[in-house]
């Protein structure tokens, strides 16, 4: 389960705080993955008590609102991130970024889509550069690209190109999976799906033998 | 049964936040970062084992502006049930409580009725309206809060609650289950030229694919 209590100062009206939250959401809780379980308990509860003292938002198209959306959305991300890098048995974060999509909610679903995959985060566990199941899980996300545009990245390291393997060093490829895996960090997946102004991303966790043996020994 | 705010913060470390780069700066206090919060934790009893904290409460000092998002599961919780009834006829909120130990989850209207004694008892605590109390809960699925040991918890709860960084903190330990880090952070930014502050906490490591509106 997660749980999220948000709070600020701004002065913001209903409609425009409840709308603001919501895209917020989308674009950071609902954007990661532990084990693509969805819980029945959650919850993000947001206040705003206005005491600040900063002009009133009443219009989502302004400048103002603007700007505390790009607050609310940093706060959420942290929290999410945060909660994905603390995902049971993980050993790293891995953070998707998807570009060239027709839209924001499409490369945000292609990027849910590889964070989710088992195949993908059990790969990350095992550093193994796995570039085929980052391509399959792209392509499965029910938003339609061509093939022939994509483009794989791992952290630098370029996995495929114009929907192409291409040659890379495996070592350092492997390298830079095990290093994050050591000291908690995080992986960077890159993927272009083709060239129109859509980007969006997603973050979970490897998966690993502990994430078996945790849940195998919680029981409801 | 509770545990002082400089003691909940020992049981587990912080989170690592990763915040991009940008026109805010990370500052101090979590949930009491802006203007008008308090917070607290501390361990009510709640939990099958172990002492750290399982209550946590966030209260506002006037009418906070109140939106929530919410699991689309079907199999939603009682307080899933209950906030978004709230919600729908209520423009505002003051508090919002939260436990761990128990998810009050398919546990039918006897569940349900634990979060209305639940929110009344701290409404009156708090000397505001049930309706401006919100409620979260997280643990495991089909068990009733342990709705005694909530009850008993509540005036020292109240009696905790804190604008400082410690009482954020306390908050942030204390809505944690299998957590090994617990997730609180806070920015200062602009808007419109005024200084605003932004503060939040958050829990979970198993269980996660959230789809929530």
């Amino acid at each position: 389960t997660m749980l999220g209590v948000i709070t600020t100062d701004a002065m913001v009206s209903s409609d425009v705080w409840r709308k603001m939250v919501q895209v917020a959401v989308n674009r950071s809780f609902n954007q990661i993955t532990v084990d693509g379980d969805t819980s029945t308990n959650d919850t993000v509860i947001a206040l705003a008590s206005g005491l600040s003292r900063s002009t009133k938002i009443s219009s989502y198209n302004s400048n103002e609102a603007v700007q505390l959306q790009a607050g609310l959305d940093v706060v959420m991300q942290g929290l999410a991130k945060s909660i994905a890098w603390d995902g049971e048995g993980a050993t790293c974060l891995i953070e998707v970024t998807v570009t060239g999509a027709d839209s924001e909610p499409e490369a945000a679903k292609i990027a849910r889509s590889v964070a989710s995959s088992s195949l993908v985060k059990a790969a990350v566990y095992g550093r193994d550069p796995n570039w085929g199941r980052i391509a399959a899980a792209a392509g499965y996300a029910g938003i339609s690209f061509d093939q022939t545009k994509l483009r794989v990245l791992l952290g630098d390291i370029l996995l495929m190109d114009g929907g192409e393997p291409q040659l890379f060093d495996r070592g350092a490829a492997s390298d830079y999976l095990k290093k994050a895996g050591e000291i908690h960090g995080t992986v960077a997946i890159n993927v272009s799906v083709g060239d129109g102004p859509g980007r969006g991303q997603a973050w979970g966790c490897d998966l690993s033998y502990d994430y078996v043996k945790i849940n195998a020994e919680y029981t409801t | 049964i509770s545990m002082t705010a400089s003691e909940v913060s020992n049981h587990i470390p912080p989170a690592p936040i990763f915040l991009p780069q940008g026109p805010w700066k990370q500052i101090p206090g979590g949930v009491t970062a802006a203007e008008g919060f308090k917070a607290a934790g501390l361990y009510g009893g709640l939990r099958a084992k172990g002492d750290k904290p399982d209550l946590a409460l966030v209260t506002c000092d006037v009418d906070a502006t109140s939106a929530g998002a919410f699991t689309t599961n079907v199999v939603a919780a009682a307080p899933v049930l209950y906030c978004k009834t709230v919600l729908n006829t209520s423009k505002t909120a003051r508090a919002v409580l939260i436990n761990a130990g128990q998810a009050n989850a398919a546990t039918g209207d006897a569940g349900y009725q634990d979060v209305r004694e639940s929110v009344s008892s701290l409404a009156k605590l708090l000397q505001m309206k049930p309706e401006e109390v919100l409620i979260e809960s997280t643990g495991v699925i089909g068990q009733r809060i342990k709705k005694e040991a909530l009850l008993k918890s509540l005036p020292k709860l109240v009696n905790s609650l804190s604008a400082s960084t410690e009482g954020a903190d306390a908050a942030a330990v204390a809505i944690t289950t299998t957590d090994l880090v617990s997730k609180s952070v806070a920015i200062q930014s602009q808007v419109g030229g005024t200084d605003i502050r932004i503060g939040g906490m958050a829990k979970g490591s198993g269980m996660i694919h959230p789809n929530m509106a």
